[in-house]
């Protein structure tokens, strides 16, 4: 464990509670992608399917734990609950069909899979979590794009998860330096790239929104 | 310990 990447993890926790705070606050999942958090949901469960098999440490087998349920929850009350259910718009989350994403991600991680020789099931479900997770953010960057205006709350929710995606890169690069025994793996270093330079046009807006104190609004 | 190429992380 390092600095950045316990950084990144709390961030990724804030991340979920602001969007907890955020439905519960204004009692609708109105700019919120629920496709997004499906996505986010199928990436946790194939990715932590080592709690069953490997045993790291109490913070981590306690914080996939913590991922799963949350995630569940979220989907749960925009998907079931009332208020959200009904004013939930699917129209307005209509970008990337899942199997779209779930599609080539498998073929993906079964090539690289095979290519490595890591023929586990297990290894072959991490792998494709690793690239899903990539394309997770993209239904919620589109919606927030068809709003334009960005809730306040939203934007604090984006905004954390990428810090979270930016702090895992530098808990990379420290640990490349500092670990003797750590493996590179370049799919997880592309697609992690990947994944937070899809934020970066979000982190510019938001910055700059707050920086001169007015409202969060993307351009057309 | 050693670390399997990042699969420790969440």
């Amino acid at each position: 464990m390092n600095i950045f990447r316990f950084a990144g993890d709390m961030s990724h926790v804030v991340s979920i509670l602001v969007l907890l705070l955020r439905l519960r606050s204004s009692k609708s999942a109105v700019g919120i992608s629920l496709k997004t958090q499906e996505l986010f949901l199928i990436v946790f469960v194939t990715r932590y399917l080592d709690l069953f098999t490997t045993f790291y440490s109490l913070y981590n087998s306690f914080m996939k734990v913590a991922y799963i349920a949350s995630t569940t929850y979220i989907i749960w009350m925009i998907r079931f609950q009332e208020p959200y259910k009904s004013k939930y718009d699917a129209s307005q989350d209509s970008f990337l069909h899942i199997k779209f994403a779930v599609a080539p991600c498998a073929g993906l991680a079964l090539f690289a899979c095979l290519v490595k020789g890591e023929l586990s099931p297990i290894d072959i479900l991490w792998t494709f979590s690793i690239f899903l997770e990539a394309l997770a953010i993209v239904p919620q960057l589109f919606v927030l794009q068809r709003y334009r205006e960005v809730e306040n709350l939203t934007g604090h929710y984006v905004f954390f998860l990428g810090a979270y995606r930016g702090l895992y890169i530098l808990n990379w690069v420290y640990r490349s330096y500092y670990e003797q025994f750590y493996r590179h793996n370049w799919l997880v270093y592309v697609s992690g790239a990947v994944q937070t330079a899809l934020y970066v046009d979000f982190f510019y807006y938001y910055v700059v929104s707050k920086y001169y104190g007015g409202k969060l609004t993307l351009p057309t | 310990a050693d670390a399997d190429e990042a699969k420790d992380e969440l």
